[in-house]
């Protein structure tokens, strides 16, 4: 059977919250390692990969493998009838028809409990391939939001080129066009603000800004953001949470003829 | 114009 114990409502109701406009029916796969996911949208152009390590919820019993499928917009439903302070139970059998989620209030003794209906889900899952990026960016997540939502205004695709000069965002539109340059910067006192870049080789790539701006979604997870580029490779933009947790997205270069 | 491929080139399905 499974049991997991979050601390905080929150931190489901927020992953659940970036990833839903992206997949809509997911396995929760669950093992003594944690609670994992992983999803293509239905395009085929953009994967969601998360994982909620068993250091992350306390306690974490899972006995055997069991998949959860669950529709994330039910699981929307129920989560916002959680607190974000709520304590967060998830329980299962291990052949299970429902999800049961109970939400306890540290402050009052309300104890709320719902259980979901699972789904059977035939997901297939995909070998990522272990990458050597040739370029690392890691930046305030919210400033890679505002860059992304900005140049959407203008543009169907940004293109994203990393050098020694540092990291350049470009689009062009009907309009006309945009850019927005950053270089490695370390703020002392406020590191989430810092921007670090670590390249090997320059990488330069066109990406989708509507999946981009999706992704964003994740924001309110970390204050940073780390974006993985090689040339002719998926981008891998990652939201780190506490204990080696992570919600992680991947996305497949436009190429142009 | 460009061309956008889905994530199944990259990744193989396991």
């Amino acid at each position: 059977m499974l049991e997991a114990r979050l601390e905080q409502a929150n931190l489901l109701k927020k992953v659940v919250d970036a990833i839903k406009d992206l997949v809509q029916d997911c396995n929760f796969d669950c093992n003594d390692s944690g609670i994992a996911l992983q999803a293509m949208d239905n395009s085929h152009v953009a994967l969601v990969s998360m994982m909620l390590k068993s250091e992350s919820f306390s306690p974490f019993r899972c006995d055997r493998n069991i998949a959860l499928g669950i529709n994330l917009g039910s699981l929307t439903k129920v989560l916002r009838c959680a607190q974000n302070e709520d304590i967060l139970t998830l329980k299962a059998e291990d052949a299970p028809d429902v999800v049961n989620l109970v939400f306890e209030s540290a402050e009052t003794d309300r104890i709320s409990e719902y259980d979901i209906k699972l789904m059977d889900i035939d997901q297939e899952h995909l070998g990522i391939p272990e990458t050597e990026y040739a370029a690392t960016i890691t930046m305030p997540s919210a400033e890679f939001q505002r860059i992304c939502r900005d140049l959407s205004a203008l543009s169907e695709s940004v293109s994203i080129e990393c050098s020694k000069e540092g990291v350049k965002f470009n689009c062009q539109g009907d309009i006309g066009s945009g850019s927005i340059h950053l270089r490695s910067h370390t703020n002392v006192d406020k590191p989430e603000l810092n921007v670090e870049i670590d390249l090997t080789e320059p990488v330069s790539l066109t990406f989708s800004l509507k999946y981009l701006v999706n992704f964003c979604k994740a924001s309110g997870l970390s204050n940073q953001v780390k974006l993985c580029l090689s040339n002719e490779v998926p981008l891998l933009v990652e939201y780190a949470l506490s204990n080696n947790s992570y919600l992680r997205f991947y996305l497949a270069p436009k190429i142009g003829d | 114009p460009i061309h956008q491929p889905t994530l199944d080139t990259y990744f193989c399905s396991r």
